[in-house]
């Protein structure tokens, strides 16, 4: 399985929807600071189930809603879609592309949709179980986060371990 | 089970050792299990020796050399245990030219298994880029996406226009 | 003294604010006593609006501009208070090009005050020292110092060698 | 009052004496990973009194004395000199020059010298009050701790302000 595609509309700083096509190999994010790189991370974790605002930087959910700019009025929601290429059947559904959703609106209601229908995260985490994709899987490491595992306590280090064993 | 967990350690740890050798060049590395009697809930410590020096205190490495051991450590979780993509965010920032070089080497051993995002200023790691996304903000507070091209300046580096 | 502390504070924010618009191009900033009838004990609040943006929370900031801000509240404390020296470890680590010449000029126009000792692995840092100290080192684990001179190449760039 | 010198002699990496001069303006202090640079923020954090290993990223002082390489024993003891230039009488003594060292030996025996006399840390901490300058100040910034201030809490801020104050 392979990531091809990570859409984003009225999140964060992406008030308008953006694309990023995946291929193969690396694939570079550039730009000058505070343009939006970090929130593309936080968008791969959000809609994969991330529960806690405080490790997406915010203080409360609603702060990933975009919220307004000099010349823009903030968002009603927030939209995160992630696309697999599936050919290989390592996500147990027997489709070539799965499409996972999460959708936050202002009132504070929020939606999962796999494969464009509703889902609950329960069946998204599922899914993705013993594949590495997770919210807070290892394989993604924040801004600032490189040396957590050698600073954090041999405890928490456990942790990390267990779940790749 | 017990002999599961220590199976993958065991994996991890060989990796370990392997990896931060290339990454520093020498020198060698470990990490053990704080109490070998409780192998299913003790933490996990490490220890590192970068070529030339005594092993040291962890704390006392410098901030690249925590970053290097770091990259390694992960990256043998992740051999161990490969996920279809890893994204990194800035993990360069505390290198040199030479250790940002071998940092590219490592990653570029791991793409038969996996994708790779990496978020950079470094123009090293750029030179590393399979595809370049450039995300800009023309509007204000708003963020868009621009294609980014490599061009040839006078020192023959590539600098990435928008 | 509530009139000591108020007159210091009172200056750092103006100071803060200007410092901060002359980092950012623009926007505005400032710092704000959590509860004005106590304001001997009461903590201090950041609030942060970078050009075009909205007022934000520090948290949503980006790296490069938590560094940015940062260093305009340090400077502006600077100000009030100066020091004989000031000591910056690899402050701009997580800066852009862009952003990098701003800094490097906020700090020029301390000069007349202070002695500024910068550790870097920045070149454009590196290209406004007075004085450069190289260290090595040639035997490996024990530290020395050489001299750094700066040669231009293709691009016209300076880089440092040994 | 301006800074003239420092010197260290089997502090951490700096087995071998090694001296820094300074003059007005910027100095730029570089050199590969692991060379040995935040060494010498340490030295004068240390210098100036510092008393947590901690904030020096040892765990102990005793971390502080070269510890040895593949080819040289370990030090018997850490030492490091400043020298101020006090032509302003900044600091109140009637000297053109001031100069600080710090000792410390294997045993775990330590020493302050004020001018080369034996002195207590209160005598150097009393010297240096109000000039801006001693091991916590706020005009040191360490590596990774730029943005302290910022993720700090609203109370400890208030701190560093109190100190400016
Ligand atoms: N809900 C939101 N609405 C609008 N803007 C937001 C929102 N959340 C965050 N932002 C803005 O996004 C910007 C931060 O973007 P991000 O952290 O992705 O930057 P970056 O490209 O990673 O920069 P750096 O190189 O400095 O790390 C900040 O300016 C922040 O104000
Ligand atoms: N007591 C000691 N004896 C010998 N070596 C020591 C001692 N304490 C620290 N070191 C060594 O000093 C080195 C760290 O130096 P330092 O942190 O100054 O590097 P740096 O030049 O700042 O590098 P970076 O650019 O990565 O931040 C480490 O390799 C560490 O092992
Ligand atoms: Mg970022
Ligand atoms: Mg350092």
């Amino acid at each position: 399985m392979y990531l091809k595609r990570i859409s984003m509309s009225g999140f964060k700083s992406f008030a308008e929807r953006v694309e990023f096509d995946f291929s193969p190999g690396v694939t570079c994010i550039v730009g000058p600071n505070g343009c939006g790189k970090s929130n593309v991370v936080d968008a791969f974790k959000w809609v994969l189930g991330e529960q806690s605002a405080k490790l997406l930087r915010g203080r409360q959910m609603l702060d990933m809603i975009f919220n307004g700019s000099s010349t823009r009025r903030s968002s009603g929601m927030a939209e995160v879609d992630l696309l697999f290429d599936n050919a290989d059947r390592a996500l147990g559904l027997d489709r070539d592309e799965v499409l996972v959703t999460r959708k936050l609106f202002r009132s504070g209601e929020s939606e999962y949709l796999l494969n464009k229908e509703a889902a609950r995260l329960k069946d998204i985490r599922e899914l993705f179980l013993d594949t590495g994709v997770g919210a807070d899987t290892y394989s993604v490491i924040e801004q600032g986060r490189v040396d957590h595992l050698l600073t954090a306590s041999s405890v928490e280090r456990r942790a990390v371990f267990e779940e790749a064993a | 089970s017990i002999s599961r967990f220590n199976s993958v350690f065991e994996a991890i740890r060989e990796n370990f050792h392997e990896l931060f050798r290339k990454l520093f060049g020498g020198g060698k590395a470990d990490i053990i299990l704080e109490d070998p009697n409780d192998p299913l809930e003790c933490g996990i410590e490490i220890v590192a020796k970068p070529p030339g020096k005594e092993p040291q205190r962890i704390s006392l490495m410098s901030g690249g050399e925590k970053t290097m051991t770091a990259i390694a450590l992960v990256m043998s979780i992740f051999r161990s245990r490969p996920a279809p993509f890893a994204i990194l965010d800035e993990v360069d920032a505390a290198l040199d030219e030479a250790n940002n070089v071998r940092f590219n080497t490592i990653i570029q051993e791991f793409l038969d298994r996996s994708q790779f995002i990496v978020v950079t200023h470094s123009k090293r790691t750029m030179s590393i880029a399979d595809h370049l996304y450039g995300i800009t903000m023309q509007e204000p507070g708003v963020s868009s996406r621009v294609s980014v091209k490599f061009a040839a300046d006078g020192s023959g580096e590539r600098h990435a226009v928008a």
